[in-house]
């Protein structure tokens, strides 16, 4: 369920991807 | 890259290293889809992603024009090309990079053991110290918090203990309080050739000490100012909002 997933967790995990 | 289709395979990546998404579930979803990626219900759940992300105010999108050069494409031609595709691009907004400088200062420091006593926050217990500085003798110019004790005891000291007690200037003590300043910093982030020799980037690390160094400093020292210069074969400043999507 896409409304249940933590959206800070989830730009945690795509800061490498984001500042690369 | 700061295409779609790059975001959608980094959040695609980001699910699956969070264990919350595995490779049979997105098989499953591609294969429901006769294993297209287009219009199935993975790019459906990840599209939503991105507008929740947007909708947080973390990330931004913009439609760049399309090249002249496309546009011009079938000038003079009078039957109907086909549409171009649209090129929007998205970039993370300040909000967004006040949270990766948060997470990356976390990242940085958050491996802090009990040692030395410091200003880190960490989640120990420790008894509290507050140095309490001795007064000193009033001069021209000090703010007038007076140390009460220390000026009578300075004029029993001379006068001896009698009434009424005659206070001369020379008793008069004022608190001291710490001195607080502010400080000019300036980041100089190395984006030369070298930052990326042998194919190895050495450049994205420490943009993100920068970027934790640059959260650091204006959230804990307010009142600080901060630049950021960007060197290669000659330097330019950088803008602060344009640390993140910077690359050599």
């Amino acid at each position: 369920d896409v409304s249940s997933i933590n959206l800070g967790d989830l730009m945690e995990g795509l800061s490498d991807s984001l500042l690369s | 890259d700061t295409s779609l289709d790059a975001l959608r395979q980094a959040l695609l990546q980001a699910l699956m290293d969070q264990d919350l998404l595995d490779e049979h579930r997105v098989q499953e979803m591609l294969a429901e889809n006769e294993g297209k990626f287009k219009g199935s219900a993975l790019e459906e759940m990840l599209n939503q992603l991105i507008e929740r992300l947007i909708e947080e105010g973390y990330l931004t999108l913009r439609e760049e024009q399309v090249r002249q050069q496309q546009q011009q494409r079938g000038n003079g031609n009078p039957e109907i090309s086909e549409p171009l595709p649209r090129n929007v691009k998205f970039e993370v907004t300040e909000k967004g990079l006040d949270f990766l400088g948060y997470k990356t200062l976390r990242n940085l420091l958050g491996s802090l053991g009990k040692s030395s006593f410091g200003r880190h926050d960490t989640p120990q217990l420790s008894t509290g110290v507050e140095a309490a500085a001795a007064s000193k003798a009033y001069e021209f110019g000090d703010t007038i918090n007076l140390d009460v004790n220390t000026t009578l005891l300075s004029a029993i000291q001379r006068e001896g203990l009698k009434m009424p007690l005659n206070l001369e200037y020379s008793d008069l003590h004022v608190h001291q309080c710490d001195y607080q300043s502010s400080c000019a910093t300036v980041v100089m982030l190395d984006c030369s050739h070298s930052m990326i020799l042998y194919g190895e980037d050495r450049f994205t690390p420490a943009k993100k000490v920068a970027l934790a160094l640059a959260h650091l400093i204006r959230t804990q020292y307010p009142g600080d100012a901060l630049k950021l210069v960007l060197f290669h074969d000659s330097a330019e400043e950088l803008p602060l909002a344009k640390l993140a999507t910077t690359q050599v």
